[in-house]
């Protein structure tokens, strides 16, 4: 599962 | 992905477009910091170290590369390209930026969200992107004439992180309401320092005259 703070953006 | 982000990323995009386009077409990086650069280098490749782990997306991971690659590429231009490294402001880019590279560890080390090598190292991307920009205001202070495409560079680059902003208000309204202290505490102060450059940069625009910063 996605960590709370996704680190989806750059 | 909303439009604030997808319009922060292709500012930044663009940013890096103008540098090069500058550095190839002029065949020159006069007033264009080295030690900035170089600073964004470590930036991303602290940042993106999940780039083979973790996938979320194409865009994601070709804007990566595409960071990655122009960012090695600008310095290895400013650095090695016979023609380009005659025109660095070697004398007058002289921000003492390993002290920044220092302050960034040191506080990742102490301020972070999970103790593990990763976070710590995103973290202190974070806080070194702040301040990155620093070297290149200061050099852009020392030099006499400031080029259009110097000035369009580091003012798309201060906008870039403030639609992120934009981008992380929207994300705390309308999707995961979690407070995200430290990007965007690192992100108000990176777009703060700007500020200055904002003011002289849109005052000349609209005179229609050299961009110029008070010494």
């Amino acid at each position: 599962a996605q960590d709370p703070f996704t680190k989806d953006e750059l | 992905m909303n439009l604030f982000r997808l319009l922060g990323d292709m500012t930044h995009l663009l940013s890096i477009v103008v540098l090069l386009l500058k550095i190839r077409t002029v065949k020159s990086c006069a007033g264009i910091s080295l030690k900035t650069q170089e600073l964004y280098v470590i930036v991303f490749l602290t940042r993106y170290l999940d780039l083979f782990t973790k996938y979320y997306s194409v865009y994601n991971t070709a804007m990566k590369l595409v960071f990655l690659g122009t960012s090695i590429g600008i310095v290895w231009y400013m650095r090695y390209h016979k023609v380009v490294k005659q025109t660095y402001s070697k004398d007058e880019d002289t921000f003492k930026h390993y002290f920044l590279i220092l302050l960034s560890i040191i506080l990742a080390l102490l301020i972070h969200r999970a103790f593990d090598v990763i976070e710590v190292l995103w973290t202190f991307s974070l806080y070194l992107e702040a301040v990155a920009i620093l070297p290149q205001l200061v050099l852009l202070q020392k030099s006499r004439n400031i080029d259009t495409l110097t000035g369009d560079y580091v003012f798309l680059l201060g906008a870039y992180r403030a639609l992120y902003i934009l981008n992380w208000v929207y994300r705390f309204l309308m999707e995961n309401h979690k407070f995200r202290w430290i990007p965007w505490i690192s992100g108000l102060v990176q777009t703060a320092l700007y500020a200055d450059f904002f003011y002289y940069y849109i005052k000349s625009w609209k005179n229609r005259e050299k961009l110029k910063l008070p010494a």
